[in-house]
């Protein structure tokens, strides 16, 4: 469903360092309904990839999505993403508008 | 509208 988001884009970071490296807020029945990043941190997987910025509002990981999800289930579906051994990447798609 | 101003702030997680 995301994919007919008009302003979605399909950023795929790689497991490049021991972290992923950015901060979240938001989830759903808080004001910002859909977890939004708004840290990241050099050096981490995500600075790394140099594609994601703060702002980016994430609408799926690896194909979930993530609208509905409380900020609690968002945090571990990301978290296990990257824990995730079968995958060197995590896929998030992302607009840059709430 | 009003019903989103007065949701909460969400808590916010290092990853």
């Amino acid at each position: 469903p995301g994919l007919l988001e008009p302003t979605s884009c399909l950023i795929r970071v790689s497991k490049t360092a021991p972290t992923l490296g950015i901060a979240i807020e938001g989830g759903a029945n808080t004001r910002q309904p859909l977890p939004r990043i708004v840290t990241i941190q050099r050096g981490g997987s995500a600075h790394n990839c140099g594609k994601l910025k703060v702002g980016h509002v994430i609408l799926e990981v690896n194909g979930t999505g993530l609208r509905g999800k409380e900020h609690r289930e968002a945090a571990r579906i990301i978290a296990e993403a990257f824990k995730l051994k079968e995958k060197d990447y995590i896929d998030f798609l992302v607009t840059e508008f709430n | 509208r009003e019903k989103r101003l007065t949701l909460p702030p969400s808590e916010i997680t290092l990853l």
